[in-house]
């Protein structure tokens, strides 16, 4: 379940700096 | 951050009603000499679907083909059921369907001798579909509905999602890197905003609709950490919570009402873009 739980909040946190870098790349 | 039917407030149908699975089982499977078979009509969010297979390949050699055919926009995802769990063949993958072209699949989807070893049992093959139509929306990323396929979808395809936001970030970050030496351009207060429905338009279309990629899990990946963002912006208890699991970075970007804000000195943030780890 540990495990279940890392991958799910990596996803996240991948999903989350995409969209953070995009915004950065288009106010930029 | 990963809601459910409850509180999707969006119009039309829910998303449960938007997924759906389909199980083909094909007996006498070594005694079928045509070409190519088709499964019975299903319907799956609104729009009806059939499986076609080449038990012999379509236009290759010792593989078995494998297509969904419909004839409206959707996302596919089928699956070969192995007799152990474990060994079942998943493929994921997104598509546009349009007229021209109502089917979509894989010519390779699987070697023959693979079929046999496992797959096929007391001559039966089993196939099974798992459709989920997404609603046309291009200014928000969209998440996988089905739980357990979705866990299937972080075992096979989670290190592909990383490579492709790494490549992502990079790619925009060398960018910005260029513009953090002009520092004297830059005040704290210009730039420091845009509409979240400009960016996440960008964001569909370079991960969706330039199909760059083709795996839900992305998409799903990006709704998350959107969601994530949010829930950031609007209480802090969301971080908080976060945080007593895993450390995580502040957020470099929050929400107010349809804005996407930048959440500290524009200068400081654009360093910690271009130099913070990959996550």
């Amino acid at each position: 379940k540990n495990a279940i739980e890392r991958d799910e909040r990596r996803l996240t946190e991948l999903g989350r700096r995409c969209v953070e870098i995009f915004v950065f790349a288009h106010i930029f | 951050y990963w809601d459910t039917d409850e509180n999707d407030n969006e119009s039309g149908k829910k998303p449960s009603e938007l997924f759906g699975k389909f199980t083909w089982r094909i007996e006498k499977i070594s005694q079928v000499n045509k070409r190519e078979l088709r499964s019975i009509v299903f319907e799956v969010g609104g729009y009806k679907w059939y499986i076609l297979i080449y038990p012999q390949g379509c236009d290759v050699h010792n593989h078995l083909s494998l297509f969904l055919c419909v004839a409206n926009p959707d996302k596919l995802r089928p699956a070969v059921v192995n007799k152990d769990p474990k060994k079942s063949k998943y493929s994921d993958t997104l598509h546009w369907f349009w007229k021209k072209e109502h089917d979509w699949g894989w010519k390779k989807f699987m070697e023959l001798s693979q079929v046999l070893d496992g797959f096929v049992v007391n001559d039966t093959l089993v196939i099974k579909a798992q459709v989920q139509v997404i609603r046309e929306k291009k200014s928000r990323p969209f998440r996988c509905f089905d739980c357990t396929y979705r866990r299937e979808l972080v075992r096979v395809y989670l290190t592909s999602v990383e490579q492709i936001c790494r490549h992502s970030i990079e790619e925009r970050r060398g960018k910005l890197g260029k513009l953090i030496e002009d520092k004297v351009r830059w005040s704290r207060n210009h730039l420091s905003r845009e509409k979240t429905e400009v960016i996440l338009k960008e964001v569909v279309k370079q991960f969706f609709i330039e199909k760059e990629v083709a795996s839900t899990l992305v998409m799903d990946s990006l709704y998350s950490g959107l969601n994530m963002l949010e829930s950031q912006s609007i209480s802090k208890k969301g971080r908080a919570k976060l945080l007593d699991t895993e450390e995580t970075p502040d957020p470099m970007v929050s929400i107010d009402k349809d804005m996407f804000v930048l959440a500290d000195d524009m200068l400081l943030l654009l360093e910690r873009a271009i130099l913070e780890p990959f996550p």
